[in-house]
């Protein structure tokens, strides 16, 4: 099983490979790599080692071919389409975050159960009544969910994105969820990001 | 230095210790932490390690005493000013967000250089323009800032929280900021999380 810390940092090295091949780098060395994203060169070296051998030694990787490669085990060589539940404040601004639809994760419905909420013009997107999934799901091959409803609500979503055939869920809510083997989930926790910044904070101010 | 993957382990362990507190469990050993948070025994006791013994070999440790150990580390014993620039979409949203709240992180200040923006009321305070910054990190003793503006003004922003006294940034902004030594920096970077999804996909698609 490939740690998930191997695929976060595929996901930097495909940005940092990115960059290097729109400035016109054509090959690069895992040290080279290692320093431009904060890593060790034996991480880059490991991390790369799971999917197999490229790159030559005392040459390099071609850039090119070793972001194509990334971006193909991560998946990116595609378009996916979304689906988002809870159309409140936060939902609301995942709707227009851009940088998703730059890197092909396409919003193509955003479902709430508040009368108020349904119908509300989100962007280029109607908020529909969740008893509208199924089908837009299906309309649009739909296999990532995100989870932007509160915490006591959260569990019930999800219970139903995977009965309609959700297989991966970004959850935004502040709740552990259950699901079945096989489903993939992300927890976005923004608490623990600032409890990092308190501890540096407080470490700082002992020495 | 201690790996940026430990901290995080602290405040997931903080989470689990606090829920069992609740439960009313006394003592607790690193293998049932390590059951209850999905990492092996050995991780959390290497992460304990870098802060010192506690615990009793044979016996584990006290959850309450674990727990207020972690959380002084974390420096959660304590609230937390912080202020917001950029009223847009997701500021809007962050303001709003109660578990910052819950966890002793409040919101003092949100900015912006919008005309439009500047005066608005989000939830229970009122949007200020940039020039208020030094007033309020003086008045209530902010030292985190979030970043919450596009990607062309996160730079130009982060310099002026700098140069204010500002020690800590929480940036959503999808562009690496540079940054003085010793001040502290988290990104969210939620088409990374995407990633991690859509590797699982195409992962289990190859089976
Ligand atoms: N506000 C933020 O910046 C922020 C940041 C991180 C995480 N979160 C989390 O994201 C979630 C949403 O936060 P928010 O600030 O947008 O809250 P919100 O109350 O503004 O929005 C929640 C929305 O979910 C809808 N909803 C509730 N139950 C539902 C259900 N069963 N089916 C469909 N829709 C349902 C509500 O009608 C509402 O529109 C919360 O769990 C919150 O903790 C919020
Ligand atoms: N929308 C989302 O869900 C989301 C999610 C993750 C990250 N982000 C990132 O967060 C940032 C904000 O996104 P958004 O959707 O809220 O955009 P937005 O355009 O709605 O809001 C940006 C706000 O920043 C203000 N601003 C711009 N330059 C400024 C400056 N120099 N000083 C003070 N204020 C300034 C603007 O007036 C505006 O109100 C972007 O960088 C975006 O990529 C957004």
């Amino acid at each position: 099983k490939i740690p998930e810390a191997t695929i976060t940092r595929l996901s930097v090295y495909s940005r940092y490979l990115k960059d290097l091949e729109k400035k016109g780098v054509v090959t690069i060395s895992s040290s080279e790599i290692a320093e431009g994203v904060g890593v060790s060169s034996a991480q880059v070296r490991k991390d790369l080692a799971y999917f197999g051998e490229f790159g030559t030694k005392g040459v390099g990787y071609n850039v090119k071919d070793l972001l194509s490669y990334i971006r193909k085990i991560l998946g990116l060589n595609k378009t996916w389409n979304l689906i988002l539940i809870g159309a409140g404040n936060l939902g609301s601004a995942l709707v227009t975050y851009q940088e998703f639809k730059d890197r092909g994760f396409n919003i193509v419905g955003v479902f709430d159960n508040d009368l108020v909420k349904i119908g509300k013009q989100i962007a280029d997107l109607k908020v529909l009544p969740v008893e509208d999934l199924p089908d837009i799901i299906e309309k649009y091959d739909v296999r990532i969910g995100i989870i932007a409803v509160p915490a006591k609500a959260a569990q019930s979503v999800a219970d139903v994105l995977v009965k309609n055939g959700i297989k991966a869920i970004l959850n935004f809510a502040p709740i552990n969820i259950h699901l079945p083997k096989g489903i993939a989930i992300q927890n976005v926790d923004l608490s623990i990001k600032l409890e990092a910044l308190t501890f540096s904070l407080t470490a700082s101010r002992q020495q």
